[in-house]
């Protein structure tokens, strides 16, 4: 999943404020 | 993960209200002081007057934009960034757009039968060239619905969270993994609801899980029809994140 899903897996690496 | 005490009970519901609160778009005050904000005609004419595709590139991008603060959500829930990636992945999949659902509900006016869209108050005519009539009654519908429950903000927060971690969910990895995590927050939302002397609201709220299950399938359906009659849009125009998820 982590390969067709590139922006929410981009998303869910960003650190949180 | 597994809640053993009231008081991590109560650290856990805390967590998971407090990342609601967060990354809610709108606060419920504020939404409430728009409540009579209304389209007027003009404004109404003007999306009527849009082409089935421009509509559904303005909505898609309202709703990649509410699936992002439910990421945010999501990666707050006690246990969630626990899980792999491709099973944090899989329930987002799934789930984002039915966590998305139940928090329009917050933003929706039973008086009136209008939803904030755009920053007004918009009944089911502004929604009109999407060409999906059905589609639209059915969600404005389940809002009504969610409304009449008259859900606190935090049992909206804890049944948010109950809707995304769902260990039966396709393509997950460690589904015992995320049935802990699904356990301790029904843990959560059961403790609360008994606390709040509402026991009897867990049957109906399991009730719209089906409900959203089904405008989930409709929205797909609607997608593959629309993708199918305008497919340069749905393939360049429409958010990317909206085309992974979605697509």
């Amino acid at each position: 999943l982590k390969e067709k899903h590139k922006i929410l897996h981009q998303l869910l690496q960003n650190s949180t404020s | 993960l597994y809640p053993h005490s009231l008081r991590n009970i109560d650290e856990l519901c805390a967590s998971i209200v407090r990342s609601h609160r967060e990354t809610s778009q709108y606060r419920v005050e504020e939404l409430h002081a728009l409540r009579w904000k209304l389209f007027n005609r003009e404004e109404i004419q003007a999306y009527q007057s849009k082409s089935v595709d421009e509509m559904w590139q303005h909505c898609a991008i309202r709703l990649t934009e509410a699936v992002q603060y439910v990421v945010e959500f999501a990666k707050h829930i006690p246990g969630f960034r626990m899980l792999s990636q491709n099973d944090q992945i899989a329930l987002l999949k799934t789930g984002s757009m039915e966590v998305v659902l139940v928090r329009m509900s917050r933003l929706f006016n039973t008086e009136n039968n209008t939803v904030f869209f755009d920053g007004k108050f918009a009944g089911t005519e502004v929604f009109k060239s999407l060409a999906c009539g059905d589609l639209i009654t059915a969600v404005f519908d389940f809002a009504h619905g969610m409304c009449a429950l008259k859900l606190t903000e935090q049992q909206i927060a804890l049944f948010s969270a109950l809707v995304l971690i769902n260990a039966d969910r396709p393509c997950l990895e460690d589904k015992g993994r995320v049935q802990r995590v699904q356990r301790s927050v029904e843990f959560g939302l059961t403790h609360i609801l008994h606390r709040d002397n509402q026991e009897s609201l867990m049957h109906k709220l399991y009730q719209r899980v089906a409900v959203l299950r089904s405008l989930c399938s409709l929205h797909m359906e609607k997608l593959r029809w629309f993708s199918q009659r305008y497919p340069l849009t749905a393939h360049s125009l429409f958010p990317p994140l909206y085309k992974e998820l979605f697509a």
